[in-house]
C-alpha cells in the first residue's frame, strides 16, 4: 500500500506542477 | 485555511498578499506564487501541506483569470518590473525615514516588505547581487530598529 500511496502523491504533485507551469505560460 | 507548521517559512509573504489584496493586486498575485514555489519545495507530498496548495493554486489561477487584462500579470517581464519598483519604494522610504531619524512602526515594516518583496523577486529569476544586499540590508535593519524600538533605545 506503500508504494500506491507514494504513487497517488506524486501524481498529485505533477498535476499541481503541470498546473503552476500553465499559470506561468511554460506549458 | 490554517497554515500547516511546514508552512512557516512563506507566512509573511502569504501576509503581505493578504494585506495587498486590494491595495496593489500585482503585488498580492506574485506574493502568492512565490509562496506557491516555495511551498511546493517545503512539502509537497503531507496531506495537509497538498490540501493547502491546492487551494493557494486555486486562488492564483482566479486572480489571473480576473486579471487577464493586466499586463503586469500576462507578462511576467512588467510584473518583475512592477515588484521591483514597489520594492524599491518601499525600501527607499524606509531608508529616508532612517536616515532622517525617523523611527517607528510604519518604517520598520517598510523595511520588512521590501525584504519580503525582494523575495518574491526569486520566481522571476536569480536575483542580482544588489538585490540580495538590499534585502540583507533592510531584513537587518527592521530588525535591529525593531529590537531598539523595544527596549527604548535609540538607533544609530
Amino acid at each position: 500500500t506503500g508504494s500506491v500511496g507514494t504513487t497517488v502523491a506524486s501524481a498529485e504533485q505533477d498535476e499541481l506542477s503541470q498546473r503552476l507551469a500553465k499559470l506561468r505560460d511554460q506549458l | 485555511m490554517s497554515l500547516p507548521p511546514q508552512f512557516k517559512p512563506i507566512q509573511h509573504h502569504l501576509r503581505t498578499a493578504q494585506e495587498h489584496e486590494t491595495r496593489d493586486p500585482v503585488v498580492a498575485y506574485y506574493c502568492r506564487l512565490y509562496a506557491m514555489q516555495a511551498g511546493m519545495k517545503l512539502d509537497s507530498k503531507s496531506p495537509e501541506c497538498r490540501k493547502f496548495l491546492v487551494k493557494l493554486m486555486d486562488q492564483l489561477e482566479s486572480m489571473k483569470k480576473e486579471m487577464s487584462d493586466n499586463e503586469s500579470i500576462t507578462q511576467e517581464v512588467v510584473g518583475n518590473a512592477h515588484i521591483e519598483n514597489y520594492a524599491i519604494k518601499m525600501f527607499l522610504y524606509a531608508d529616508n525615514e532612517d536616515r532622517s531619524g525617523r523611527f517607528h512602526k510604519n518604517m520598520i515594516k517598510s523595511f520588512y516588505t521590501a525584504s519580503l518583496l525582494m523575495d518574491v523577486l526569486s520566481v522571476f529569476g536569480e536575483l542580482s547581487e544588489e538585490n540580495i544586499q538590499h534585502r540583507k540590508y533592510a531584513r537587518w535593519k527592521a530588525t535591529y530598529i525593531h529590537n531598539c524600538l523595544k527596549s527604548g533605545e535609540t538607533p544609530e
